[in-house]
């Protein structure tokens, strides 16, 4: 699994 | 994006704007805790920083520009223009108990170690327990308004929405965020208490208070 930032995210 | 991302941010955006609606008509932030506000806006500013490096879309542009616009309008209610109505000895919660362990904890555990990134890990740190204060005054006092429990009741709705977007996320892009996560969930654990005693008084047409 990757562990990406949620920077789309609000 | 997904339906319980957006119906998230809605309900979000509507928390804050029930917020706002009720200080402008009521002319009074009576019940209303400053000091939560002010983290809000904290939180705010320090994780749309981005807003002048990364251009995600428009949708997420206009919504932080909204987002910083509210909490800032919100804290100026309470400590100016409607400063006189502010509850300041019941909002007595110590903001250094929060403030120096989530600032702490950013410098330890983030995803780079780089000013930008500190700061938006410090931002979502910081918005798992900003409403604390709120929480401390309405236990204190032993009451809130119908009104702002509405708000209350949004605030933890777009969190639990939030977790529900990242399950979605995690099955279908094999997208996590262990910090956003770890952080969303902790967060949702504080609004428990008060979901239970919204559904049990005030969808049942009472008033929220503690015996």
């Amino acid at each position: 699994c990757h562990r990406r930032k949620a920077k789309d995210e609000l | 994006m997904n339906v319980f991302r957006i119906l998230g941010d809605i309900s979000h955006l509507l928390a804050i704007i029930i917020l706002l609606v009720k200080i402008w008509k009521s002319k009074s932030c009576a019940g209303i805790s400053g000091k939560s506000q002010i983290l809000f806006a904290l939180v705010f500013t320090t994780r749309y920083l981005d807003l002048f490096t990364t251009f995600i879309s428009i949708y997420n542009t206009v919504m932080k520009v909204i987002f910083l616009l509210c909490a800032y309008i919100t804290v100026y209610m309470i400590y100016g223009k409607f400063r006189k109505t502010s509850d300041s000895e019941n909002d007595s919660f110590r903001l250094e108990f929060l403030l120096v362990p989530v600032t702490g904890l950013s410098f330890l555990e983030n995803h780079n170690f780089t000013a930008l990134e500190i700061l938006w890990t410090f931002s979502i740190y910081l918005e798992s327990v900003a409403i604390l204060p709120q929480l401390f005054m309405i236990s204190k006092t032993g009451e809130a308004e119908t009104i702002t429990t509405h708000y209350l009741f949004f605030l933890g709705l777009y969190r639990a929405l939030y977790i529900a977007n990242w399950i979605w996320r995690y099955h279908t892009e094999n997208f996590y965020d262990q910090i956003a996560v770890v952080s969303g969930v902790v967060q949702t654990i504080f609004y428990c208490d008060f979901f239970y005693l919204y559904v049990t008084k005030v969808l049942k047409g009472k008033k929220l208070s503690l015996p």
